[in-house]
């Protein structure tokens, strides 16, 4: 399965 | 009688819409000079996915919301996206701009290759949410409602979502009292654009497959969060 852009982005440190 | 925590909320929330906005250069280009149909359609999709990444960002600074389930975060934010993207557009364009830009925006738009029938309900949204004359912190808090929207597809646990939206709603509610003393009708019609973003949706969907249909490509991230293939 593609490795979900939005789960990547909601990963990221918030405020980035 | 708003509380102190309301009223830190409020900051909060402010100030996370505040601070993510679509950047500068991107929102130029949409002032430049005229381009093709096709031009127009990728500077849409490039703003589209702007506005995407924007909302993931103000929404991971929502108080509350990356305490939910993981799955719940992805559902609430792939089943609000465009509602929210909606929102925050008809909130950009009602704003005061220099005379002459809303109607580049607009005919922009027209020349992207949208079926007119989506443009008209599109454009009288925009209209009605101009009409309001939202301040911010009414519109950051109207966006963080449209956002924690419990009944989205694949949503599990309802009732945690549906806690933290009752505490917006609850703070926009004595907001709208304070700030609108004369018009008692105000948080209901707040209330009422919400009605409206979900038909907007529904014609979204059918939009993009008219798009599709004209074999325009959008960006991976909008692929995953409209559902298209």
């Amino acid at each position: 399965e593609e490795p979900s852009l939005l789960k990547k982005l909601l990963l990221a440190p918030a405020n980035s | 009688e708003i509380t102190k925590e309301q009223r830190a909320l409020i900051k909060a929330i402010l100030d996370a819409y505040n601070r993510h906005q679509i950047p500068q250069d991107v929102t130029k280009k949409l002032l430049q000079e005229q381009y093709s149909a096709e031009e127009n359609f990728l500077l849409l999709t490039e703003v589209a996915t702007s506005q995407v990444q924007v909302l993931v960002e103000f929404t991971k600074n929502i108080p509350g919301f990356l305490s939910l389930d993981r799955e719940d975060q992805i559902a609430l934010l792939k089943g609000s996206a465009v509602e929210a993207m909606f929102l925050r557009s008809a909130q950009v364009l009602s704003k005061k701009m220099p005379s002459g830009y809303t109607e580049v925006l607009e005919e922009r738009i027209r020349k992207s290759g949208m079926s007119e029938e989506f443009m008209t309900p599109m454009f009288n949204f925009y209209k009605s949410i101009g009409e309001l004359h939202m301040t911010q912190d009414e519109q950051a808090l109207l966006t963080t409602i449209t956002i924690l929207t419990p009944d989205r597809p694949y949503v599990k646990s309802h009732e945690a979502v549906e806690r933290l939206q009752e505490t917006m709603l609850d703070v926009l509610r004595k907001l709208c009292v304070l700030q609108h003393p004369q018009e008692p009708q105000y948080f209901a019609r707040l209330l009422g654009r919400l009605t409206e973003l979900r038909t907007l949706h529904h014609y979204h969907v059918e939009m993009l497959t008219s798009w599709k249909t004209n074999d325009h490509k959008f960006t991976p991230l909008l692929c995953e969060i409209w559902d298209v293939q």
